[in-house]
């Protein structure tokens, strides 16, 4: 099972952190702040106070045995690629870093990070995505040119089956599931199955193609 | 068409700007800081120096008449409530506000904001479920229990069939793809449809069985 280390327990570094101990997963939590690690004593699997860009001190932690870490320093650049350098010196196999602005996310890909993560430009790509539609609920970008999108069924779907809709053929998308409610959802669709009042459609497709589908659809 | 007005243009609201202008909506950015308005003038529909939360600029704006907004000033928690809520008073359909932590989210529903979104937090979900298997190199939470997911083609899939592999029956997933590249993905798959070496599946299914499936196929 893979070890992980988070160095920097900002509102990012947490959130991976307890996402990470929710699966279980080893986590060793590193933030200068000790209250920042008083907060995670219970939630990571060890939890120190310590300067990460002090190569003795990471030395001491063992960080070089972890497989993957996540540098979550958001302001400070130098310290974030101080950090970065000396993980992948002392041998962990994969560095992720958050970065803020492009640029920091230029110089830190220089010096080899393996992935460089911005939360906010990333976040509101995902939020303009989702506004998009009138009765586009939510959508998640999952490649360039594809992606995952919730919407209400079309009044002149209901009653209609999948079968009868064509939606492959129709609009080049595809259906991947119906959400009946929040917590049922369907995704083994049959030709038969028939689309109800409430129901929400799971497409994927093209952004172009789920537009001209709302278009005709509306 | 709707119509979106995005107050505050830090990274998060330079991201959704420039989404929504990708897709030639129109646009209307307010900032307080000329600059900021400066480097959007061509992207923008209309780009205006103003401090919103001054409910005399929001009128002469016009901002009333916005189908959406998006407040995105993460670091004034006093400044993001008193701009949605004058713009709620406005009349502006629908408002959607970045915050930075829960507790900020927590105020920014209990003023009936429509939509809070939390690029950190979120980034930080998606990025360690992104890491939690050696050979999930993307994923993506697309409901509380339903996710994205891609991964490597485990070497003993390689050269059967979506018939043969029966996902579906075997590891409650449901495949809804295949990268052969970046660029060359397959949606309509058959029964036939052979797995090649380095195909990228693209699957969805709770978290947990995504896992059991790595851990057998390893
Ligand atoms: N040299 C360091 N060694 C260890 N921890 C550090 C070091 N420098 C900063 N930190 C810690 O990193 C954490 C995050 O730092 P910072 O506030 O710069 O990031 P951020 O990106 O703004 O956070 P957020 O994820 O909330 O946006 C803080 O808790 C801070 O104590
Ligand atoms: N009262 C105001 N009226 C208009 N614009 C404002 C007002 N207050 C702040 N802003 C603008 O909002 C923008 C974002 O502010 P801030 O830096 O607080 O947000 P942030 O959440 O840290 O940004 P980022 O998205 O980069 O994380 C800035 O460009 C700032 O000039």
């Amino acid at each position: 099972q893979r070890k992980f280390v988070i160095i920097g327990l900002g509102e990012f570094g947490i959130s991976v952190l307890k996402t990470l101990s929710d699966y279980h997963m080893e986590v060793l939590a590193i933030d200068n702040n000790p209250d920042k690690i008083q907060m995670v004593q219970t939630i990571a699997t060890n939890a120190v106070v310590a300067d990460a860009t002090d190569e003795n001190a990471l030395k001491a932690l063992g960080v070089g045995k972890y497989d993957i870490a996540v540098v979550a320093i958001g302001t400070n650049l130098e310290t974030s690629v101080l950090i970065s350098m000396l993980l992948k010196e002392l041998g962990v196999e994969m560095v992720v870093a958050k970065a803020v602005t492009v640029l920091q996310q230029r110089v830190l890909q220089k010096i080899e990070v393996d992935k460089v993560v911005l939360p906010e430009v990333e976040g509101g790509k995902r939020l303009a995505n989702s506004l998009l539609g009138p009765n586009i609920l939510d959508s998640v970008e999952f490649s360039d040119k594809v992606k995952y999108i919730e919407f209400k069924t079309p009044p002149n779907f209901v009653g209609k089956t999948i079968g009868d809709l064509k939606i492959r053929n129709n609009y080049n998308l595809n259906i991947i599931g119906i959400k009946h409610s929040e917590t049922d959802i369907e995704f083994l669709l049959q030709a038969e199955t028939e689309i109800k009042p409430n129901d929400i459609l799971m497409v994927i497709g093209k952004m172009e193609d789920v537009m001209k589908f709302q278009e005709k659809e509306k």
